[in-house]
């Protein structure tokens, strides 16, 4: 049996902490779960930069990925998240599962040329996420 | 529902006459709450054509926009440097009540050039500025009118002037002259060296013809200034009337529909909010913060 032992620890070589943690990962959590993703544009590529003068780059974020099954207050989820994902799976499927949405934002400064000439520069709520949430 | 169809064919406000120019399949898109519709939101409309397939082509065929001076768009982007960071986030200072600044060149201004030495140098214009785009959510803060020196002529290092300003007021449309409704004079020093703008503070004149929702402001503006150090030569080759440019309005207006961004509004929203978004957590660190955020 201890030869036996040797050869199957020959076979399967002993992993190393860092697989060990990537291994255990997967069961912590899901592969793609819900977070805030980056993404920047300019307005150049709106081709409004004749009238919105500035920023130049603009990073709205958006949330993507999976809600797990028990959000609790992971996410700072109300209950009634988890009783969606209960109808879905046990009662319901056409109930859609919960959704990774933005819980918070940013609000963002522009300066614009109006139609008449004239400028404003105004400061818009809400136009950066920067939290995630599953609902 | 007809009655929200209802309300978008309302010519109620100014922004309003900026719908006609959406095409007629986003109409129904554009059922918001007054509040925003009389927002002067300048993003919606824009955001709004870009959603429909053609949008793209009609945005860029509209009209072109009138191209603002090019000395208040300098002034303009070093108030937006002041304000917000490079990312666009508005800076938290408490100086910083505003949440829209509007400046507005003069539609026509015509200048009175006279020169009594003994008087001084005076610089005289009537202007009409056209306030469509102020809402009626706009409420003044602060009105400033904004004069810059024409830097090519070689003036005087340190001014004194006196300005005097007076609004007309057309009554009847019949009415010729116009009858001068309040005027207001107030003395003001600056080294120019050291300023490329000089701001006159009319608040508290122009606060009731905004508080109105006035929308031309027709203003005569007289600047008579003496050129402080006297070892100086009074005899200016150039005089200052030719240096000062037409003056600028500045509007500093508190925006009070949803979508401006209300600093006291997101401190209370943060309070009230009673959802902890989920902290984005290293699959390491984030955890033990989050039970204890927990606990």
């Amino acid at each position: 049996s201890r030869r036996r032992r040797e050869d199957k620890l020959k076979a399967s070589p002993a992993t190393s902490p860092s697989n060990l943690s990537q291994y255990f990962k997967q069961f912590l959590f899901p592969q793609n779960e819900c977070e805030l993703h980056n993404f920047r544009l300019s307005f150049s590529q709106l081709k409004w930069d004749k009238w919105i003068i500035a920023p130049n780059r603009y990073s709205p974020q958006y949330c993507k990925g999976d809600c797990p099954r028990v959000v609790g207050h992971r996410y700072g989820s109300p209950v009634h998240t988890m009783v969606q994902n209960i109808i879905y799976e046990k009662l319901d499927p056409s109930v859609p599962k919960p959704s990774c949405v933005p819980a918070e934002y940013s609000p963002l400064s522009v300066l614009t040329i109006e139609p008449d000439g004239s400028i404003v520069y105004k400061e818009y709520e809400d136009m950066i996420a920067t939290r995630c949430t599953c609902r | 529902p007809p009655a929200r169809a209802q309300l978008i064919s309302d010519k109620s406000s100014g922004f309003l006459a900026a719908q006609e120019e959406l095409p007629s399949e986003l109409k129904p898109l554009l059922w918001l709450p007054q509040g925003v519709l009389r927002g002067g939101y300048a993003l919606l409309p824009p955001l709004l054509k870009v959603l429909s397939e053609q949008g793209q082509q009609q945005w860029h065929s509209q009209g072109p926009r009138l191209q603002p001076d090019s000395r208040a768009l300098r002034y303009m982007k070093r108030l937006y440097k002041m304000s917000a960071t490079k990312e666009g986030i508005p800076k938290a200072s408490k100086s910083h009540l505003y949440n829209t600044v509007r400046l507005f060149t003069p539609c026509w201004e015509c200048k009175h050039p006279h020169r009594d030495l003994s008087k001084g140098d005076l610089h005289s214009v009537d202007l009409l500025f056209n306030l469509d785009r102020v809402t009626a959510l706009e409420h003044l803060l602060k009105s400033v009118l904004l004069y810059s020196f024409d830097t090519s002529i070689p003036i005087s290092s340190s001014i004194t002037c006196m300005c005097h300003l007076s609004v007309q007021e057309h009554g009847s449309p019949g009415q010729v002259c116009p009858s001068i409704s309040h005027s207001i004079a107030f003395s003001l020093h600056f080294e120019v060296r050291r300023r490329k703008w000089v701001e006159l503070d009319v608040t508290s004149f122009l606060q009731p013809l905004i508080a109105t929702h006035r929308r031309n402001i027709h203003m005569a503006v007289n600047v008579t200034c003496l050129v402080a150090d006297p070892q100086e030569d009074t005899r200016l080759e150039h005089p200052i009337s030719v240096a000062l440019v037409p003056p600028s309005l500045l509007l500093y207006l508190n925006d009070t529909s949803e979508q401006a961004y209300h600093r006291w509004n997101s401190l209370r929203h943060r309070r009230k909010s009673p959802a902890w978004p989920r902290q984005r957590s290293s699959p390491t660190g984030g955890k033990g913060q989050e039970t204890s955020q927990r606990a």
